[in-house]
């Protein structure tokens, strides 16, 4: 708020984070509780940063005593029941994007004098292991000092604790002795409730100095080569991470977009990015570089090992890469393609190897072929699923659908490199998640009686530090789906490993339970259905797609998720036409544009549980300023 | 510095500038009845640009209220409140609330600075960043009042004298010298002065690009708008 008095009027006098995980699936609940102390009524917003891998399932406010409660409803049938919200465009939307990992849930209410609001809001995600961790990010950016504030995080991983850290990025070194672990075999705990004096920013303030992310490290114990089979009320998961194999080589083309648009920064960063990653290529690893713009520059004719010679030469091309010309995408792809079947025909790779594609671009087709369905139609049929493609888009103004759909259609995944100081970091960091691969081809059978409904249970590689879920319904005996088999390609040839764990172990697992929730292993399992679902509508046919999404919609009103084809329809207690806002889910291609310096404003300005006063009234300002 | 003045009741808004040489201190607001001063110092650009004119702003605000006991001092680099024997100071990049029984501040990091004396008047600084580089600029600041209807009739300063009834007339609008910006003549205090239809920004919300305010513009220095000559304002101490 630019009114300090507001702040005082409005006193936030609970705020709790709460976070149940079990098995990576986590719940978080954010409760706060706020009075108006003025006479007047006061206008009351809440803000609150959740994950984009998250899906908001549950929100209330409890006003003067009643609770108006969010509804999950059909995106199409949402906005026309309440077409006069919609009609307002953005204004009516509570869900915006908020940098590059969270979404922003705002509502606000208007609150009577010296009355009460308590906001609760409820979101899931499945933890994803990435680099050999699992990340519970919680942004916490409270606009004022709070009575009660207390963020709890309570973990259970039945396959036993390796290890878990927690930090946050505001917690100066008097606040790091205030967050408080306990790890035991299977179960973690980590809270932090600073006092009132703890989270003044000076002796006199009233703003907080809590602000910023709380960050939550950990990893399992994978003791079992097949992976942890849990089941429970009916529904099972299967987590495979295997370790201590030997890492496959890869044989990857690098394609990199340099063309006018990329000029001044991106190319730099590009650049630099590039030299970073040629230094860590392994040299059991086969490499090349193809540079595009109005016509496509290959390096080396052919894909080359990865020698110390080749690296330095490669390093000094990439330094003699500048901006110029147009985009010519298509040609580059499947000049990449074309080169990889190349040493496949030639057998120039090594055994057991595997082969990927990895583009850099920020633009649009234009040069060449230039029409996108085209373009995606003749990178599928060249690849023709031999070798995932992964797409890389620099900046705000990409079109992200157009790579993603490509990159989703190729067994790979596309990722927006967000256009800041780190870009160069963000793109190395991709790089690594791929860099060791283990396995490829790796396929997980279940008996065929024992269970249904399952989601994904083949994939092309599988990377060191990530890992594999498989969920699905029991449908015979629940002993039958621990009899499970793993067959995939590894560095030394067929792997076949076969579930060992006994049936008596499964007993104590679930039996503590006030650290789960019950329905974990269902919800669990509907979430990632549905985010497979939701994927293959970028890619699959209409047919498809159709039945992809109407089984996706099905689920999300069956369990309450807001995802992109749900809405919340928020109902205020305000009888007013805008009275009635809609939280939607953004996919990552509707979240583009950079924040505006408005936006940014907020942003900075917006706690997880923020606060203000909104004046309705404007009066004249007399002012004096700069020309 | 540009002087925006809105006239509520006749929706319109008159603006004028006031160009003096850097180091000038102006008395910007003086209400006798609550005790409440407000100067504001000049500073001009970092070197000048042989072909254009010589650009002015505020560079440094002094604040008082002698009834509270508060001294306000702010410039482009730091905040100093002296509240009785107390002192304490802050910077522009820290955020700060702060509420004392009659007083209450807040600083928005890098962006603005508000404050509020008990239930009256609401003032807030703008800080303009420029780039550290710039050959010509360097950061400076804007002044602006909230509620000013809240300070006594008996208010005047540069600013201060328009806080209260102000009407005009304006009639006999032709071409100007920029087609795009006609000219007036304009009855104000008695007087009849030539104005020029332009506009001004107002930098509180979009403190890049400000927003534009469709404005009468008054000549040389608001001559004949103020009351007396703009020099008749300078003051020999910030407080």
């Amino acid at each position: 708020s630019s009114d300090p008095q507001a702040v005082f009027d409005i006193e936030i006098y609970s705020l709790k984070v709460d976070c149940k995980v079990t098995s990576r699936f986590a719940r978080s609940v954010i409760t706060s509780r706020v009075v108006n102390r003025a006479n007047v009524s006061r206008e009351v917003f809440f803000d609150v940063d959740l994950p984009k891998t998250a899906f908001i399932t549950n929100f209330s406010m409890v006003i003067d005593g009643l609770t108006y409660v969010g509804v999950v409803k059909e995106k199409a049938a949402a906005k026309k029941q309440y077409q006069q919200a919609v009609s307002q465009g953005q204004t009516a939307g509570l869900v915006k994007a908020s940098g590059r990992k969270m979404e922003k849930f705002t509502v606000s209410v208007n609150i009577a004098a010296t009355k009460k609001v308590t906001f609760e809001l409820t979101y899931e995600e499945l933890l994803k292991r990435n680099q050999g961790q699992y990340e519970l990010l919680i942004r916490v950016k409270p606009k004022q000092i709070v009575q009660h504030f207390e963020i709890n995080v309570d973990i259970y991983e039945p396959q036993g604790i390796r290890f878990l850290d927690a930090h946050g990025t505001f917690v100066t070194n008097d606040l790091t002795q205030l967050i408080e672990k306990t790890v035991t075999e299977t179960k973690g705990h980590v809270s932090f409730s600073p006092t009132v004096d703890q989270q003044r920013s000076c002796p006199l303030c009233q703003t907080s100095t809590i602000d910023g992310d709380f960050v939550i490290n950990y990893d399992v114990n994978w003791d079992t080569p097949a992976g942890d089979i849990q089941i429970l009320n009916g529904y099972f998961v299967h987590y495979f991470a295997p370790t201590n194999l030997k890492r496959l080589p890869k044989n990857v083309v690098f394609v990199i977009d340099q063309s006018t648009s990329m000029m001044g920064t991106r190319i730099k960063q590009t650049k630099e990015a590039m030299l970073a990653i040629l230094a860590d290529i392994h040299p059991d690893d086969h490499f090349s570089i193809i540079s595009f713009d109005s016509t496509v520059t290959k390096w080396k004719p052919s894909i080359i090992e990865a020698t110390a010679e080749n690296i330095e030469a490669a390093k000094q091309y990439v330094n003699s890469l500048y901006a110029r010309g147009w985009t010519n995408i298509n040609d580059a792809l499947l000049e990449a393609i074309s080169m990889l079947d190349e040493a496949m025909k030639q057998h120039t790779l090594t055994e057991h190897s595997i082969s990927l594609i990895i583009l850099l671009s920020d633009g649009d087709p234009t040069k060449g072929e230039t029409n996108r369905a085209q373009i995606q139609s003749n990178v599928k049929n060249g690849i023709g699923g031999k070798y995932p493609l992964y797409c890389l888009g620099f900046g705000y103004d990409l079109d992200y659908s157009f790579i993603e759909k490509m990159a989703l259609e190729n067994h790979g995944v596309a990722r927006r490199i967000y256009e800041d100081s780190d870009s160069a970091l963000q793109m190395q960091g991709f790089y690594d998640e791929v860099a060791s691969p283990l396995l490829s081809q790796i396929e997980l059978k279940y008996p065929e009686n024992g269970v249904a409904d399952l989601t994904e249970r083949s994939f092309q590689q599988y990377y060191n530090g990530s890992e594999i879920v498989v969920a699905g319904r029991v449908t015979g005996n629940e002993l039958d789906a621990y009899n499970m088999e793993v067959i995939a390609k590894g560095a030394e040839g067929d792997l076949f490993l076969k579930n060992q764990r006994k049936e008596q172990d499964q007993e104590k697992t679930f039996e503590d339970p006030q650290y789960i929730f019950g329905e974990y292993t269902e919800r669990l399992w509907a979430y990632l259905t549905i985010q497979q679902l939701l994927s293959k509508r970028v890619s699959g046919t209409p047919e498809e797609k159709a039945n992809n999404t109407a089984r996706a919609l099905e689920l999300s009103l069956k369990y309450n998720f807001v995802t992109p084809l749900t809405s919340m329809v928020v109902t205020k207690p305000e009888d007013t036409l805008d009275s009635t806002m809609l939280a939607d889910k953004l996919t990552e291609a509707e979240s583009r544009g950079p924040p505006q310096d408005g936006q940014a404003h907020r942003v900075s300005s917006s706690p997880q549980s923020n606060y203000h006063y909104a004046s309705r009234y404007i009066p004249p300002v007399t002012s004096v300023d700069g020309d | 510095p540009h002087f925006i003045i809105p006239v509520p009741k006749q929706n319109d808004t008159i603006c004028f500038n006031v160009d003096e040489r850097p180091g000038v201190i102006f008395n910007l607001v003086r209400d006798p009845l609550t005790g409440i001063t407000v100067n504001g110092q000049t500073i001009g650009d970092k070197k000048i640009d042989p072909n254009k004119k010589l650009n002015t702003y505020f560079g440094r605000f002094g604040i008082v209220n002698e009834k509270l006991g508060l001294k306000l001092e702010v410039t482009t680099r730091s905040i100093e409140i002296t509240s009785g024997k107390e002192k304490m100071a802050f910077t522009w990049s820290d955020t700060v609330s702060m509420k004392q029984r009659s007083f209450a501040l807040q600083i928005n990091k890098e962006r603005n600075l508000v404050v509020m004396m008990g239930d009256s008047v609401q003032f807030v600084i703008v800080l303009h960043r420029v780039w550290k580089d710039h050959p010509f600029h360097q950061d400076y600041l804007g002044f602006y009042t909230i509620d000013s209807h809240r300070l006594s009739s008996k208010t005047h300063g540069l600013l201060g004298q328009f806080y209260h009834d102000l009407s005009f007339e304006v009639g006999e609008i032709h071409q100007g010298t920029d087609p795009e910006k006609p000219d007036a003549m304009m009855m104000i205090k008695g007087q009849e002065l030539t104005v020029t239809r332009g506009w001004q920004r107002d930098y509180r919300e979009d403190i890049k690009h400000g927003v534009q305010v469709p404005c009468w513009f008054v000549h040389h220095n608001g001559t004949g708008l103020i009351d007396g000559v703009h020099s008749d304002y300078i003051v020999s101490g910030i407080f």
